[in-house]
């Protein structure tokens, strides 16, 4: 069985905006073993 | 029940066969496994390629043998032999026992053990607001930013699929689905059919809430359950369920092999889509189903059957819809609350 998540989250709109803070960035990586709770991106 | 001394014999020969047959097959996938993981870690990624095993696949009753499975998987086993067998599946499929919310004796199945909540504080949530958590246990396959007005993801390299059909195109999704009719008509239904409401979502009414943004970007993970894991859903995020969507599709497997060898894999099983809103936005929640996986449960909506004997296989039947509240505010669900479970069969 798979899950997939799709979502809406904050971006960097330009090149520019690439450092900002308030980008989404996942903190996992492909192949990583993922349990419930464990947070994928912030 | 045969009484001669031949027959005395064919039972325990029988099972003996039927063992090792299952030993092989599962010390064949042991290495199979083993060498892919061999090539992952030299860098090489698997590449899509149709073969004639995914071919055969396509015209096996995989329904009708996912639901055998799982009829034999809930036979009821005796007391003194369940933790044998438990620990058993644990040993084969790496399963960790002492998680187990119950003692094993407690478990009359396979099934009943297969779908077990574990015990509190085994899955502790990030509390970050910022965060979006795991819904289940699992590997990450694939995860990034859509882009494109198609929105692909890549399923292995050299085929991906679209998210608005994985998703349905009557999603809620802040793109322009591909082929969409514009003219499509607002259709409500008998409310008196167990309140079920039918309802066009390309209409304003759900959608003016989710509504693109030039500075919201649209990510996804796809993350695969191997057999032995623990294998219920909960929530990634504080959010609101507005619309559940259950698409009758097929029931092929969707292990690392299936993912290479068979073209729109997610898109053509089975599926329960749950679809909504959370502070940044859209979000949806696929749960795609297999041949030994095949029924999803919902917590939020037990009425909900999957694999049904009498669904039509066609992957292109449209999917049933359920709004969950018609206001449009949707059914608010809590960061890490159990949304529901896989079974097997």
């Amino acid at each position: 069985s798979t899950v997939v998540l799709v979502f809406q989250a904050p971006t960097a709109n330009s090149p520019e905006d690439s450092s900002s803070s308030s980008d989404y960035r996942f903190c996992v990586k492909q192949g990583d073993r993922v349990r419930v709770g464990q947070a994928l991106g912030r | 029940t045969g009484d001669s001394k031949g027959n005395a014999f064919l039972v325990p020969g029988a099972t003996m066969a039927t063992i090792l047959m299952l030993g092989a097959l599962h010390a064949r996938r042991l290495y199979e496994d083993k060498k892919i993981e061999e090539k992952r870690e030299k860098g090489i990624e698997l590449e899509f390629h149709q073969d004639v095993k995914a071919s055969f696949l396509g015209i096996l009753p995989l329904r009708s043998i996912s639901r055998a499975w799982g009829s034999f998987m809930s036979l009821e086993i005796p007391v003194w032999m369940r933790p044998h067998a438990y620990k058993a599946w644990a040993r084969a499929f790496h399963s960790n026992l002492e998680e187990a919310a119950r003692p094993l004796e407690e478990y009359v199945s396979l099934q009943d053990f297969f779908v077990r909540s574990l015990k509190e504080g085994c899955r502790p949530i990030d509390p970050d607001p910022c965060c979006l958590v795991s819904p289940v246990d699992g590997t990450v396959l694939r995860f990034g930013e859509l882009k494109g007005s198609r929105g692909m993801i890549e399923q292995v390299k050299g085929h991906s699929y679209s998210v608005p059909a994985l998703l349905g195109n009557n999603s809620l999704l802040p793109m322009e689905p591909e082929g969409k009719n514009e003219s499509e008509e607002e259709a409500v239904g008998d409310k008196s059919d167990n309140s079920w409401l039918r309802v066009s979502l390309a209409s304003p009414k759900l959608r003016e809430n989710i509504s693109a943004s030039p500075m919201k970007g649209l990510y996804y993970c796809v993350i695969y359950l191997k057999p032995g894991d623990y294998h219920r859903i909960h929530s990634p995020v504080d959010w609101n369920v507005m619309v559940r969507r259950h698409f009758a599709g097929r029931l092929f497997p969707v292990n690392e092999r299936a993912t290479r060898t068979i073209r729109n894999l997610y898109v053509e099983n089975e599926r329960v889509v749950l679809e909504g809103k959370w502070k940044e936005g859209f979000m949806a929640l696929a749960a795609v189903g297999a041949t030994n996986i095949g029924s999803i449960e919902l917590f939020i909506e037990p009425d909900l059957r999957t694999n049904k004997p009498k669904k039509k296989l066609f992957p292109t039947e449209p999917p049933e819809e359920r709004v969950y509240d018609p206001e449009g505010h949707g059914l608010k669900l809590e960061k890490g609350k159990e949304v529901g479970v896989f079974n097997m069969g």
